[in-house]
């Protein structure tokens, strides 16, 4: 497409895809959107962010990623549909151009792009990373249990095999590395959203251990709220609750992390479906999926902006 | 590039911390090579799982054996990523 007017948001894309939608949407936008490289993956593609400004220093941001488990291909392409949406509404929908006002938004349209890649050409099943740690035959890490929060404690797996690979230490892969510097960096994120799929889920944190978070019954109401906004389309159910309670004990998870560093607003979901296709969503669900669960971000990331802290 | 005919997604229900306990002690079964997509959560709660054609016998046996019940939720895995695939190319092509 010579445009992202005309580019297919019902389709899947390849990494070469979206990555060449990144920059028509930087081209199109350049006063509202940048991109910006904060690593590379370890076989050396870019780990590209869009952020979404409308200038000020150092703004208090909100964090949003998909892809990070590269199978989940729907995260991905609902990535895509966020950031076409806030391109085109966020100057007619009162609500997000309140949140830019006051706030950036960060967007890791591909987070895992060795793995996603590897989706495209090997392996429509992988779902860590692409990296080689031990003398094992077995590749790839789960960056979803590599973050430095209950590192290697239950829900976790020490061996390279598994599809729970914890890694050999906290953030060893470069994909969770560049994320971690970048929060550290930039110092002032209240919201991290990170998106998965599927079971139709809302979580917060913990994941690493039953005891509930500090924020615990904010993020309940919050998540309650975001539920029912997200329902409110097309009647798609979400359940809503910590990560150790509603799925099972998850130790070095991404929001864990995010929210030990002081990100209160840290939550992540698992998008549709509940298992009749599963990680095979037919794209005919892309954007059903990506409409709905734009309404339950802004209402996380509405309550980020009014509530300061 | 990794083909999947033959593979299967079954829903497996544990209704009591016993099978639950027997559906756990499948993630350790590497010969079977079983992927989860849903791992166990816990009693009444699904676990899906991709079983290649030569574990789909065994398995079921397994489970048939301890009383598990389980369904077949995606009846052949490799159609539906033909599916995925040929709608791709022809997005492609008609872009």
């Amino acid at each position: 497409p010579l445009s992202t007017s005309t580019f297919n948001y019902d389709s899947y894309h390849n990494l070469a895809e979206i990555y060449d939608f990144i920059d028509l949407l930087v081209a199109e936008n350049p006063n509202l959107v940048s991109k910006l490289e904060i690593g590379r993956s370890t076989e050396d593609r870019p780990l590209y962010v869009l952020k979404f400004s409308k200038g000020g220093t150092n703004r208090p941001a909100i964090w949003i990623d998909t892809g990070i488990h590269s199978r989940e291909w729907v995260t991905q392409a609902s990535g895509v549909w966020f950031a076409k949406k806030i391109v085109s509404d966020h100057e007619q929908d009162e609500g997000l151009a309140s949140i830019l006002n006051e706030m950036d938004i960060f967007l890791e349209i591909v987070t895992n792009p060795d793995g996603f890649a590897f989706t495209h050409t090997q392996n429509r099943m992988w779902r860590k990373t692409r990296s080689r740690h031990s003398s094992s035959t077995c590749i790839g890490v789960d960056p979803n249990r590599n973050w430095d929060a209950g590192f290697g404690g239950t829900g976790s797996s020490s061996n390279p095999c598994s599809e729970t690979y914890r890694g050999p230490y906290a953030n060893s892969e470069p994909e969770v590395r560049a994320i971690v510097d970048f929060v550290k960096n930039h110092g002032n994120i209240k919201a991290f959203i990170s998106i998965h799929s599927y079971s139709q889920l809302l979580l917060y944190p913990y994941g690493y251990t039953s005891t509930p978070a500090p924020d615990h019954q904010e993020l309940h109401q919050i998540s309650e709220q975001a539920a029912a906004a997200l329902a409110s389309l097309y009647g798609t159910d979400f359940e809503y609750g910590s990560i150790y309670s509603t799925i099972y004990p998850a130790s070095g998870s991404t929001v864990d992390w995010t929210y030990n560093q002081g990100i209160k607003y840290s939550f992540t979901f698992e998008l549709r479906d509940t298992g009749r296709y599963g990680f095979l969503l037919p794209a005919s669900q892309i954007v059903p999926t990506a409409q709905e669960t734009w309404l339950a971000l802004k209402v996380i990331m509405q309550h980020a902006r009014d509530h300061p802290y | 590039t990794e083909t999947f005919v033959g593979h299967q997604v079954l829903r497996i229900v544990p209704t009591t911390h016993e099978e639950l306990q027997k559906v756990q002690e499948l993630q350790d079964l590497e010969d079977l090579q079983l992927d989860f997509w849903l791992g166990p959560r816990g009693p009444g709660h699904p676990v899906d799982v991709r079983v290649p054609l030569p574990s789909l016998q065994p398995l079921k046996v397994h489970l048939e054996s301890n009383g598990i019940s389980y369904s077949v939720m995606i009846k052949d895995v490799q159609a539906l990523v033909d599916r995925e695939k040929k709608e791709m190319l022809r997005t492609r092509r008609w872009l």
